[in-house]
């Protein structure tokens, strides 16, 4: 139902930003 | 000590929590200082993109529950997640006219710290109305443990055990998942125990009646005792079933 719809919504967004901020590690 | 009180809040926010932190010490030690960050327009558009379809998604549940207290306190998370997710296109945006930019990366720390903390609010707004759908059976049992009081015939009695059957093995259902959800591993035990003493004392109490309703159709002596007997079991079932209330709505905070 729209429980699993949240959840999955906030795991995307969980994901989302763990994306970026691995693309935010400076170069060495 | 976990962080997040259930599994599932865990599994979806622990590794973005260590991400962040792993950012922020990398910030603090300086070992970003003099490098540049790449360019994040795209995973911040990605991240935009998330924040939209979660805050839809959650403005359809508070639309569609009926339980109050989620359509007042979910909210709040949206705004929240929001407003981060706008720091975060601003950090982006500084860091694409200066990949040393270090306010940019203050923003870009707040803003994901911000999400963080707006999906964690929102989350747990949703786990608790969870929570209280969980209550609600626990207290209708609570409500008709009381009707054991009135029960005092044979046929009563049949009326009785065949009526609190199911909805002991709803809540033993919802107490055993919830359990599992638990990520305290004490908060877990008192669920648990308190559960089995429930389960233990059901056929006790039904006894118990069984004794009362027969001792009083006996004419004979000994109504009181049984009546005392009932209502002791009675009162051991309410006061667990009132600790499993209890520890349902503790977080891991409330130690």
């Amino acid at each position: 139902g729209s429980g699993q719809q949240l959840l999955g919504a906030a795991k995307n967004l969980a994901c989302a930003v763990s994306d970026m901020l691995k693309t935010a590690q400076p170069a060495s | 000590m976990p962080v997040f009180h259930t599994k599932t809040i865990e599994s979806i926010l622990e590794p973005v929590a260590q991400q962040i932190s792993h950012l922020v010490i990398m910030h603090e030690e300086g070992e970003v200082d003099g490098k540049a960050i790449p360019d994040l327009t795209v995973p911040v558009a990605a991240v935009q993109a998330a924040v939209s379809n979660l805050v839809r998604v959650g403005k359809e549940t508070v639309q569609t529950t009926e339980d109050q207290l989620m359509k007042r306190d979910m909210p709040p998370a949206f705004i929240k997640v929001e407003n981060s997710s706008s720091k975060l296109v601003q950090a982006s945006q500084m860091l694409k006219a200066d990949p040393y930019s270090v306010p940019a990366r203050d923003y870009l720390i707040d803003g994901s710290r911000g999400i963080l903390s707006g999906t964690s609010d929102l989350l747990l707004t949703f786990d608790e109305a969870e929570v209280r759908k969980i209550i609600r059976v626990c207290k209708g049992i609570l409500e008709y443990l009381t009707v054991a009081e009135v029960v005092e015939t044979m046929e009563d009695l049949i009326t009785y055990t065949k009526n609190l059957g199911p909805g002991m093995t709803k809540m033993s259902k919802m107490i055993e998942e919830r359990q599992q959800e638990l990520t305290h591993q004490e908060h877990r035990q008192m669920l648990v125990n308190s559960m089995n003493t429930v389960k233990e004392l059901l056929p006790v109490l039904i006894s118990a009646i069984k004794i009362f309703v027969t001792t009083k159709s006996s004419r004979g002596g000994g109504t009181e005792e049984a009546e005392r007997n009932r209502r002791f079991t009675f009162e051991k079932m309410s006061a667990e079933i009132n600790e499993i209330i209890r520890v349902l709505q503790l977080t891991t905070w409330d130690e």
